[in-house]
This record gives structure tokens, C-alpha cells and sequence, in this order.
């Protein structure tokens, strides 16, 4: 007997062959092909003595602890057993031939010589996934989830949500590190909505960028084992964002919208040993955080085109009415304009507006001011006026007459919008006490 | 003053004490010009007309605000900045009071009030102002019946025509040569005891402008031959109207 090499394909003869094979001759050929694969074998040429139950000379055919067949014979016998052109095919990776004559092949005196045969095997891959190919069950494991078949061998996969474990078979659900980076999404426990498995510990995180406020929305079924008397003491789903705890859910109510307020949630679910609650379902949303509405401090203060609702990376334009000063506590801004930040605060508070205050006119030489608005008012459209000390002097004013206006630009300006007061002249030729002749 | 009376306070405001080369007058222009005779500054035939201008400026006292003397010493002195002597005016002529003019500017101006105004310049175009008898008023500090006053006195003088100013000269001349040129006017009496006279220089010889109200000056005390002997000279402002101009304008 001679163990064929694990080929992918061969050939095997009888003895001699093709010329005719001896007497009493007993050959075995065991062919192995690699795991993955069966052996097929064809006969490309079969000649052997024919006889009734090929009980002289045969080839037996065995494969998988079962016999394929027992054949002998030639074409046109009416005798004997051929095998044609059938194709032999294992169930495993192994076929054994053997080869059998007796001591003659005479018949009616006449030797007749009988070539023997030609057969040709070849490794066919196992289709491993094919559950009618299964040889021998304690042999062939089972994927737990998806089969792959390949050429020369197969693999195991698994559903969303579960990991293939250490023996490349059965799969777990792993949810432990899930992650959600998309603005939009559902998230939902593991089968659902089929009961989810026991022993969970999952975690699904949701990572937005700075500035988004996550929304959550549960649908229904929502079924997480609860108890009457005591809160959620088997599963659990807890929700919390940026580290501090929503909540904590179970039950058959879903909770409904949350609003977090927060770029970063986290949601974990836990289970025990046991129970056939269908779990849970979560979509998500997340839009750009708001901000709080601009308020004005005062009556003066205007917001540029003020919008209904400020949101992340808006901003608000603020100014002043005329003659007023937009002012951060004592320091008078230029412009104003602040922008709502990533956290849902405006990056710089609201300033106010004053006043504005021209300060004290400017003292006129041999003259005076007097308000004519309202008494030490320097304040915006406050109204003063100059006067010289007559008769002495007589007041000399530009064009703009000698009534000047608190301006909106902080200065004193006459009606020109001219800001240089008036200039007191002297009087010339006008004694208090002129010479008056009496006596004539 | 000779033949006047004593001015109040308030009738003649303008008028300036001055002392430069002894005891002279002036008149306030505006709130920083004292108006006078350039030969109160550069007396004629002075041997010691050495010093310059700003030199003289630093020690010329003027004094306005009061009609007695003493007060107006009280009161204090407005030193000068500058002094702009006319530049016809020529110190060494002795007969000759051509340009007899000059202007001090302070150097701060004053706080006009009812003692201290100034007195206006003439219109240009006014052609009455030297007519042959028009009235006009003369203030000083100088000289009454030989000794020198106190007090400020004025007269009442009337201003006279050219010819008779000429005419009266022209008796004089064979003892004294005395030009009397179109920038001079005279004015006074040939009899009446009434008259300008030595200390009176530099002030200002006035009238009423009856149209503005306004009294102006016309004339700057200048010459005369003795006091009260006949008529006085005066330096005709009109005719420095632009010079006088272009330098208060100027500053």
C-alpha cells in the first residue's frame, strides 16, 4: 500500500498498467488531499475481468468509513460492475482505493488480459458553510453567526455588534466602546428589537464637535426589566453628559426627548443574568448650542439686526443711540460685537451705553457762559450760550452765532457745528461818565 | 492842561500816564495799545537817545485806571512788550514833528471796566473831523499854571483851519521854523487861556462821533510854542489810519 502525497491532484494506475496486470495482486492506495478539500476521482480508463458481483477482480472504493463501490468489468460487459465516467467525491479530505485480483483470467480457456485501470483524482474544495457537507459534526464546528467559504477553507463572522471570539466560532455581543461621531444617529441595545442578551455592560459615547447640543429621542417598543418597588434593580440605562449623570431609565415608559446641552453623551447599559425585555431605541440629533438672548442694559442701546435665536458661532452687533457712548464699565469701546461661544456663553458681556459728556465749556476771556438747557448740564444737546462783560465788551461770534450745542462727538459747536467759541472785543469810545456840557 | 477842569473817573478812560522820558500821555487802543507821541519815547535833540528800543521798552511805565496820579501809581505799572516808533518821525529835527507818533504794546492785555476803555479810531472817509471849528476834547496830566498836575484835567478846544494854523505860524517863524505839515492839524484859541502844555504830550485829542455815539481820537498832542500862547499842534491820525492798522492787525 502506498499513501498518496497530499496533492491537489494525481494519478493512479493499476499495476503495469497499460499493460495487463498481474495475478494475485492486492494494491491500496490511500489519497489524501488537504483539509478544506475532497478528493474526486474519475476513471479515465477501466478494464478489468468482469464477474457477478465483481467477485474475481474489483477496485473498491471506500471514503469517509463508507464504501463508494465495488467495481470491475469493461466497457460492454454485460457482467461486472463499471464505473463509466461517474465521479467519486469524499465527503473529507481522504479516499481509499484498492485493487484486487485473483489468480487467473482465463475464461473458457482463453487468457484474456485485462489492461487494469487509469484513474485520476483531484482536490475539490469543501464548501465548509454547506451544512450537507458536513462529515462528521464533532469535527466541523459550526460558525455561531455568518460562514465564509473560501478555497481551501472557510471563516466565521458576526453580526453588527458582537465580536468573533478566541476559538473563531462563536460571537459575543461587544458594545462596550461604541462610538458616534456623526451629527445624526440611532443607537439601540443589541438585538433590538428581539430581547437583548444578558450580561451586558455596553457603553455608546457620542463625540460631536465643540458647540453642538446633542438631542436624544427614545422610540418605541422602549422595554428595559424594572421592578415595582425598588428603581431599576436589574438592567439599567444610564445617560450622562460631559461626566455628570441625566439619569437612570428602565421600564416599559420611554423617557422621551432630553435635551443635554452637551457636545459629549454617553450612554451605558447594563443587564444581568436574566430577562426577555426588548431593549431600547435611541434617535439622535444634535444642532448648534444656543446661546442666551441679548438683552440690552439700557433704553440707548441697540442690537444690530437682532436675530430670534443665537447659536454657536453667531454674533450680535451692539451700538449706541446718538450721543450716547457705548462703554465696558468705565472704558468707552469704538465697537462692540460679541460672539457665542462653543459652552452657550457670549464671549464678552453686554456693554451700556452713556451720555455723552462735553465736558465744561471752555471759559470765555472778559465773558462768561450760561446754560440755557439745564443748569451744570453738559451732557448731549445740553444748550449754553456766551456772553461778553458789557459794556466793556461786545461779543464777536463766527457764523454760528453764540449758542453752542453738546455734540454727539463730545464737543462743544455753535450752529456751523463750528467748535471755536466767540471772542469778547473791546468797546471802544463809550465812557461810563462822558463829558456833558451844561452851562452854555 | 491849561484853562481845564478835573475829569471824573469814567469820562475819560483811555487816557494813559506815562513815563518814558518824564511824564507824558497816551491813549488805549483796544485791550493792548497805548497810542502816543513818538517824542515822548525819542525826545527831540537828546543826546541820550541810545538806547534801543527794547531796552526802552523794559523800563517805560505805563499806568492806566485812575485820574490822580498816586492812584494810578497804586495800581500799578503795565510793562511794554514793544514799541513801534513811526518811521517818519526823525529825533534829531527839532522843528520838524513829522510822524509824531507811536504805539506801546503791552504785555498782557488789560480788563476793560468803567476806568480802563479804549478809545475808537476815526472812519476814514470822514471829511468833518478837521473842519475849521469842530469841538473837541483834550485830557492830560501835564502842566496847569505851571506846575505839573496831579490830577487828570481836560479842555474843551475847537480844531482849526489849515490856514489860520499856517497863517498864525507864519508870524512866528523868524524866530522859531516850526514845520506844520499835512500830517498836523492845530487847534485851541489865540486868546483864550486854554490849552495843551508840557506833560500833555502823547494824549489824545477826542470828539464825539455823534452818528455811532462813539467818542475817537483825532489827534495826538504833539507842539507847541509855550502854553496857552496860541494855538497847539496836534498829529493828524487820519492820515496814519493804515500804519496804525497794520500793526494792531498784524499781532
Amino acid at each position: 500500500s502506498s499513501p498518496v502525497p497530499r496533492n491537489l491532484f494525481g494519478e493512479i494506475r493499476s499495476p503495469g498498467y497499460p499493460k495487463p496486470y498481474p495475478n494475485n495482486n492486492i494494491t491500496t492506495w490511500d489519497i489524501r488531499v488537504p483539509k478544506g478539500y475532497v478528493v474526486k476521482l474519475t476513471f479515465n480508463y477501466f478494464d478489468l475481468e468482469p464477474s457477478q458481483s465483481c467477485f474475481y477482480d474489483y477496485v473498491k472504493i471506500k471514503a469517509d468509513k463508507k464504501n463508494l463501490g465495488r467495481f470491475c468489468g469493461r466497457l460492454g460487459s454485460n457482467t461486472g460492475n463499471h464505473p463509466g465516467r461517474r465521479n467519486f467525491i469524499s465527503n473529507g479530505n481522504r479516499m481509499h482505493l484498492a485493487f484486487h485480483s485473483d489468480f487467473t483470467n482465463e475464461d473458457n480457456g482463453t487468457v484474456i488480459p485485462y489492461r487494469g485501470f487509469l484513474a485520476y483524482y483531484q482536490a475539490v474544495d469543501l464548501d465548509e458553510c454547506d451544512p450537507n457537507n458536513a462529515a462528521e459534526d464533532d469535527e466541523r464546528p459550526q460558525c455561531q453567526h455568518f460562514c465564509h467559504n473560501y478555497v481551501g477553507g472557510y471563516f466565521c463572522s458576526c453580526k453588527i455588534g458582537y465580536q468573533l471570539q478566541s476559538d473563531h466560532h462563536s460571537c459575543k455581543v461587544e458594545c462596550s466602546s461604541e462610538l458616534f461621531t456623526e451629527a445624526s444617529g440611532y443607537l439601540s441595545s443589541p438585538e433590538y428589537p428581539q430581547p437583548y442578551p444578558e450580561d451586558l455592560q455596553c457603553n455608546y459615547s457620542i463625540r460631536l464637535q465643540k458647540g453642538l447640543s446633542i438631542s436624544l429621542k427614545f422610540l418605541e417598543p422602549f422595554e428595559i426589566d424594572d421592578h415595582q418597588q425598588v428603581h431599576c434593580p436589574y438592567d439599567q440605562l444610564k445617560i450622562q453628559a460631559q461626566g455628570r449623570e441625566i439619569g437612570e431609565f428602565c421600564g416599559k415608559e420611554p423617557p422621551g426627548s432630553i435635551e443635554t446641552n452637551s457636545n459629549e453623551v454617553d450612554i451605558i447599559f447594563l443587564t444581568d443574568e436574566s430577562g426577555f425585555s426588548r431593549g431600547w431605541k435611541i434617535h439622535y440629533t444634535s444642532e448648534k448650542i444656543q446661546c442666551p438672548q441679548p438683552v440690552p442694559l439700557d433704553e440707548f442701546t441697540i442690537i444690530r439686526d437682532p436675530q430670534p435665536v443665537y447659536r454657536f458661532q453667531d454674533y450680535f452687533i451692539v451700538t449706541c443711540k446718538t450721543g450716547y457712548n457705548l462703554m465696558e464699565g468705565k472704558r468707552k469701546l469704538l465697537s462692540f460685537t460679541a460672539v457665542c461661544q462653543a459652552d452657550g456663553t457670549w464671549h464678552q458681556p453686554m456693554p451700556h451705553c452713556e451720555i455723552v459728556n462735553c465736558g465744561n465749556p471752555t471759559d470765555l476771556t472778559n465773558g462768561a457762559f450760561s446754560y440755557i438747557s439745564k443748569p451744570a448740564d453738559n451732557t448731549y444737546q445740553a444748550v449754553i450760550t456766551y456772553r461778553c462783560n458789557e459794556p466793556y465788551y461786545h461779543l464777536v461770534t463766527g457764523a454760528g452765532g453764540d449758542r453752542f450745542t453738546c455734540s454727539p462727538e463730545g464737543t462743544w459747536v455753535d450752529q456751523d457745528a463750528q467748535g471755536r467759541i466767540p471772542a469778547c472785543v473791546p468797546v471802544c469810545g463809550k465812557p461810563v461818565d462822558p463829558v456833558v456840557e451844561v452851562q452854555r | 492842561i491849561l484853562g481845564g477842569r478835573p475829569a471824573r473817573r469814567g469820562s475819560f478812560p483811555w487816557q494813559a500816564l506815562t513815563g518814558i522820558h518824564g511824564r507824558g500821555g497816551g491813549a488805549l487802543l483796544s485791550d493792548r495799545w497805548i497810542l502816543t507821541a513818538a517824542h515822548t519815547i525819542f525826545p527831540k535833540g537828546a543826546a541820550g537817545n541810545s538806547l534801543s528800543l527794547e531796552q526802552l521798552a523794559e523800563e517805560a511805565n505805563v499806568f492806566l485806571g485812575h485820574t490822580n496820579v498816586e492812584e494810578l501809581h497804586k495800581i500799578g505799572n503795565h510793562p511794554v512788550r514793544r514799541i513801534f516808533i513811526h518811521p517818519d518821525y526823525n529825533p534829531d529835527d527839532e522843528y520838524n514833528f513829522d510822524g509824531d507818533i507811536a504805539l506801546l504794546e503791552l504785555k498782557h492785555p488789560v480788563t476793560l471796566g468803567p476806568t480802563v476803555l479804549p478809545i475808537c479810531l476815526p472812519d476814514a472817509t470822514n471829511t468833518t473831523l478837521y473842519m475849521d471849528g469842530h469841538m473837541g476834547y483834550v485830557s492830560g496830566f501835564g502842566v496847569e499854571k505851571n506846575f505839573i498836575s496831579n490830577d487828570l484835567k481836560y479842555v474843551n478846544l475847537p480844531a482849526i483851519a489849515r490856514e489860520k494854523c499856517q497863517r498864525w505860524l507864519d508870524s512866528k517863524k523868524r524866530d522859531i521854523p516850526m514845520v506844520f505839515s499835512e500830517n498836523m492839524f492845530c487847534a485851541g484859541f489865540l486868546s483864550v487861556k486854554q490849552d495843551t502844555c508840557q506833560g500833555d504830550s502823547g494824549s489824545v485829542f477826542t470828539m464825539l462821533d455823534t452818528e455811532s455815539g462813539r467818542w475817537v481820537a483825532t489827534g495826538i498832542v504833539s507842539w507847541g510854542i509855550g502854553c496857552a500862547k496860541g494855538y497847539g499842534f496836534y498829529t493828524k491820525i487820519l492820515n496814519y489810519l493804515d500804519w496804525i492798522k497794520g500793526i494792531i492787525r498784524e499781532d
